[in-house]
């Protein structure tokens, strides 16, 4: 499903050159869970966001479902990202000046859904995530952990085949976190979700059927057999 | 030192109010190291936010250091936050057109400490912070943990005697997130700092000498005897 080749990215040149990452490779099959873990720095978000093609490598070769997207042009790149791929960000990325809701129902104006549908669904997601109280908040009206499980919201809505999550319980407490790892759970056991996920969470990475650490910029362990 | 007296903090009114702290008292001595938990939207960073001096309540009393700065004018809390307390907030709140230099000197600048001393302090707590080869990047040229980084260097480095951290370790991985815990708890031990930490970490937790838990905008439990 997913191949990288020697995949590397690099910021800047000369003396402030910063190798974020310096030759990647990596196989993930379809419906994997895999833990990306390792130090802060490491390369794990640069990694996720070419994964994600939200980001283009320096160098290297990616192909995703037998797709060079490699050297894709932005718009080719957005209509793939957004069929196939739900992407939880680390900061969360949400937009300032729109509510929770219509945060979460931004994937499905790009797949063409109509208004009214477009509330239902997102309505129904909030409620999932316990949100439904705060449907009409703002970001700067909801707590850290709120906007997480907004922005968890948001990648889910589109039911996309592979989900990408950033840290997705940085925020938020045990309980609720718990809650939200079930949830990836069941959508990567019951739906065939493919499920690549970097976090800090020695229990989250337990979960994982993959775990694959990143330090300077380089794969270092990987427990696939 | 802090003395909260039936504290109440009210989002909005009529239907969409919310109560996000609903008749807090709390009393915390110099030199403690409580540790604040509860879950996800139950009012800690409000709360935080409230103890720094960063936002007023709606009602109640706030003793600081025996002054009553509950109904305190903008000025007047904004000189006595920053000569008494460091935040570390939950969302970093970096300016994005400062590096990471710039960002950790801001303190100082109030401070009136000259130039030379500043850029000499503020890349002393940055190599402290393990981060002397990113002084120079920007908040979007630094990862996660980088930021959150950045943002504990500027909460410490004007040396405050109140020190109010909401979840500083969300973004580390466990090693990084060790060395920051060591390092409060040698600012507390040693050096007498008075700690306020959110925290939904269990490790963090245990090195408290007290904990109290948030719930539904009220504080249900204390260990504090
Ligand atoms: N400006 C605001 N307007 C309306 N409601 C708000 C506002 N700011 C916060 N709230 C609400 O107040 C409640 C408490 O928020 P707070 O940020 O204190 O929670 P928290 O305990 O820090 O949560 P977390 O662990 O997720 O960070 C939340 O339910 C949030 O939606
Ligand atoms: N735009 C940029 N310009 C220069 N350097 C960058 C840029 N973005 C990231 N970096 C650097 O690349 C390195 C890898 O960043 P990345 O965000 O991938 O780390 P990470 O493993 O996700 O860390 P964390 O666990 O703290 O989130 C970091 O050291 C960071 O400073
Ligand atoms: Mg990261
Ligand atoms: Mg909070």
């Amino acid at each position: 499903l997913i191949l990288l080749e020697d995949i590397k990215k690099i910021y800047g040149s000369g003396p402030t050159q910063v190798n974020a990452l310096s030759g990647v490779n990596l196989k993930i099959r379809e419906g994997e869970f895999m833990a990306i873990l390792g130090p802060s720095g490491s390369g794990k978000s640069t990694l996720m966001n070419i994964i994600g093609c939200l980001d283009r490598p320096s160098e290297g070769r990616y192909l995703l479902d037998n797709i060079d997207v490699s050297g894709m042009k932005d718009d080719d790149l957005a209509s793939i990202r957004n069929k196939k791929i739900g992407f939880v960000f680390q900061m969360f990325n949400l937009l300032p000046k729109q509510s929770a809701l219509g945060n979460v129902m931004i994937p499905l104006l790009y797949s063409g859904v109509d208004a009214r549908e477009r509330k239902e669904r997102g309505l129904q997601i909030l409620r999932k995530m316990g949100l439904e109280g705060r449907w009409h908040h703002r970001p700067n009206e909801l707590s850290g952990g709120e906007c997480q499980r907004v922005a968890i919201a948001r990648a889910l809505i589109n039911r996309p085949s592979i989900v990408l999550a950033d840290e997705p319980t940085g925020n938020l407490d045990t309980r609720t976190g718990e809650e939200i790892i079930l949830l990836f759970k069941r959508l990567n056991k019951d739906e065939g979700v493919t499920l690549i996920m970097v976090t800090h969470n020695p229990e989250i990475a337990n979960e994982a059927s993959r775990r694959i650490y990143v330090k300077d910029g380089k794969i270092v362990e990987d427990t696939a057999p």
